[in-house]
């Protein structure tokens, strides 16, 4: 653990924050797309699979293999899935009338079917988990695309959606020096899968890293883009 | 016999 995992992961929970105080505060959900959130809820249910042998192990009083980092991962994970969860069931039930899914127009499909095709040829093992793993990392990469879709067709997003994609985007980059970092000063570590990902998924959100800064040095509160 | 910490970061 670092101190670039460790604000990338906390940049993260705070990009949930964000969004759920934005769709409370407001009571509203505009120019927020409910599919990149519903491709988020399955990223992390594809990914997060593990936490059933975790609770498996502590159920069993097995803690032989448990540790500080097992348990800081499993409380994030179980924040992440919650608070993922709870952003869709916003969506979908108080806050639907305010829902931008006309404009939400994103086809999944074109995601969905390339991460699982390239998670079953590349992967590090051929297990189910694995290949789930995998395909959560791939989907992850590209899941905020319906986002950056909505964003383009509205042209512009209030103060507390650019801070959160922001924080989004903001989390991998961090991941990215954290990856550097580890691939420096641990003699093993390399996981090439989520670094091609994480690549991928930072380049995604470069140009709105540039209109945020562009904005927040002039001080302005909402992100418009040029048309 | 422990791969489930193979994945150690979120």
């Amino acid at each position: 653990m670092n101190i670039f995992r460790i604000s990338a992961d906390l940049l993260h929970l705070a990009s949930f924050f964000i969004l759920i105080f934005k769709m409370k505060a407001t009571k509203s959900c505009k120019g927020i797309s409910f599919k990149t959130q519903l491709m988020y809820t399955l990223v992390f249910t594809c990914r997060y699979l593990d936490l059933f042998h975790v609770l498996g192990m502590m159920i069993t009083f097995n803690f032989a293999h448990i540790t500080g980092l097992t348990l800081y991962n499993t409380f994030m994970k179980i924040l992440f899935l919650a608070a993922s969860y709870y952003i869709v069931y916003l969506m979908r039930t108080e806050l639907k009338s305010t829902s931008d899914d006309a404009r939400d127009t994103f086809v999944l499909w074109h995601i969905l079917a390339p991460c699982a095709v390239l998670a079953l040829i590349f992967n590090a093992q051929f297990t189910i988990l694995e290949i789930l793993w995998t395909f959560s990392i791939y989907l992850e990469a590209v899941a905020v695309m319906p986002q950056l879709m909505l964003l383009i067709e509205t042209g512009e997003a209030d103060s507390l959606s650019s801070h959160y994609m922001f924080a989004v985007g903001g989390y991998r980059a961090l991941y990215l020096v954290n990856w550097v970092y580890r691939y420096a000063t641990e003699p093993y570590y390399s996981n090439w899968i989520a670094w091609i990902a994480g690549f991928v998924q930072t380049a995604l959100f470069g140009d709105f890293f540039y209109y945020y800064f562009v904005k927040i040095m002039s001080g302005d509160a909402a992100l418009k883009l040029p048309t | 016999d422990e791969d489930f910490d193979d994945h150690d970061e979120l």
